[in-house]
């Protein structure tokens, strides 16, 4: 565990708090894409499936390989499903009228299939478990470009929403270095398909970034895309 | 062996 995957969780929590704040407090979800929060849930929901056998583990009181990063991981993966649910909840109830869905036209299965085939060929290990692991590495990289895609629409985002870009779109990038921070200082493998797909799913909010760190020198309230 | 499955990041 070191400073740079711990701010990256940080900051993901963070911008979980960002959307939720957002959407509550101005009773709505105008601009957000429900597709790709939807995708988020199916990639903790592949990824942390691991949840399972950790709280068997605690209830059967077998702490014998509970540490604290795995007490860490266990709260965070929690926190992380709940609150990419709540979202979809909110955004299919009590939000449901204020939904962008007509624009948020981006077509799923566009990185759905393309993501499973990938992790039915390259992953660590032809396990259930290390196949769906490696199905949300893939789609969380891609996850975001319906949202990409509505921002672009839109044309504009309110500084929330940009606020939220810019920490789920970080978050990755933290991850990046604390990789190569691990590489230099631990016997770590580096694992090449978290690596690359960190790699793409950064270089996705490349333009983002730009756009943001522009708005944010030039002191406007909203990000403005070129239309 | 940790139980989180060969992954010990989120």
């Amino acid at each position: 565990m070191n400073i740079f995957r711990i701010s990256a969780d940080l900051l993901h929590l963070a911008s979980f708090f960002i959307l939720i704040f957002k959407m509550k407090a101005t009773k709505s979800c105008k601009g957000i894409s429900f597709k790709t929060q939807l995708m988020y849930t199916l990639v903790f929901t592949c990824r942390y499936l691991d949840l399972f056998h950790v709280l068997g583990m605690m209830i059967t009181f077998n702490f014998a390989h509970i540490t604290g990063l795995t007490l860490y991981n266990t709260f965070m993966k929690i926190l992380f499903l709940a609150a990419s649910y709540y979202i979809v909840y909110l955004m299919r109830t009590e939000l449901k009228s204020t939904s962008d869905d007509a624009r948020d036209t981006f077509v799923l299965w566009h990185i759905l299939a393309p993501c499973a085939v990938l992790a039915l060929i390259f992953n660590a290990q032809f396990t259930i478990l290390e196949i769906l692991w490696t199905f949300s590495i893939y789609l969380e990289a891609v996850a975001v470009m319906p949202q990409l895609m509505l921002l672009i629409e839109t044309g504009e985002a309110d500084s929330l929403s940009s606020h939220y870009m810019f920490a789920v779109g970080g978050y990755r990038a933290l991850y990046l270095v604390n990789w190569v921070y691990r590489y230099a200082t631990e016997p770590y493998y580096s694992n090449w398909i978290a690596w690359i797909a960190g790699f793409v799913q950064t270089a996705l909010f490349g333009d983002f970034f730009y756009y943001y760190f522009v708005k944010i020198m030039s002191g406007d309230a909203a990000l403005k895309l070129p239309t | 062996v940790s139980p989180e499955s060969g992954h010990d990041e989120l």
